[in-house]
């Protein structure tokens, strides 16, 4: 564990917690992508099979834990208890065409050919490209609120402090994992336009971003 | 080593 993993983990948890009490407290899931969100719950189910197969560490078991619970619930608020609040019609992304190449090289590129590493290697792939229904959605619409934005901030900090802890890792350590670098780049190359329009318009105190 | 198993990140 090193300071970018470990700040990694805390930016992904705030932008997890963000969302789930953003909806919860305004009672309203108005902006959000309903669809990444579900992407989001199945990355965590695909990853985290290894909690029955494996210990790695009480903070490691707690954290995976607290992410399937939080997605489920964010999920559960949606499309259950808020879903008048849904705006499904502009969240019209199509997840097929994300899902069946992610599945496919999935089982063509991974490390071993048995359903719990081809599952973690779907998750991996799966993760970085689920928020794009949600970017789709901000698009598509033309704004998103600040607490939306702040959101994407933080969960695209993940990965990218995760990129700093792989660098580390491996002059460290001699830690190289192909698929999650590969992976976590693409994800991280996602959020740079949004990062973009963050600084320059969400920090700069506008109350909603609204695109160009 | 080569890729990671078991997975110790997230």
């Amino acid at each position: 564990m090193n300071v970018f993993r470990l700040l990694g983990d805390v930016s992904h948890l705030v932008a997890i917690i963000i969302l789930f009490l953003k909806i919860f407290r305004s009672k309203s899931c108005a902006g959000i992508s309903g669809k990444s969100q579900v992407l989001f719950a199945l990355v965590f189910t695909t990853r985290y099979l290894d909690l029955f197969t494996s210990f790695i560490s009480i903070y490691n078991t707690v954290m995976k834990v607290v992410f399937l619970v939080l997605s489920y619930a964010t999920v559960y608020l949606i499309y259950l208890r808020f879903r008048s609040s849904y705006d499904s019609e502009s969240d019209t992304f199509r997840v097929e065409f994300l899902l069946v190449p992610v599945a496919g090289l999935s089982f063509l590129e991974n490390y071993d050919f048995t359903p719990i590493e081809i599952l973690w290697t779907f998750s991996i792939y799966l993760e970085s490209v689920a928020i794009l229904p949600q970017l789709f959605m901000i698009t598509k619409t033309g704004e998103a609120e600040s607490i939306t934005t702040h959101y994407l901030f933080f969960l695209g900090l993940y990965r990218a402090l995760y990129l700093a802890n792989w660098v580390w890792r491996y002059h460290t350590e001699g830690f190289f994992d192909q698929i999650a670098v590969v992976s976590g780049v693409v994800q991280t190359i996602f959020y740079c336009d949004f990062f973009y329009l963050y600084v320059t318009k969400v920090l700069k105190g506008n109350s909603k971003l609204t695109l160009p | 080593h080569f890729g990671s198993c078991p997975k110790d990140e997230l």
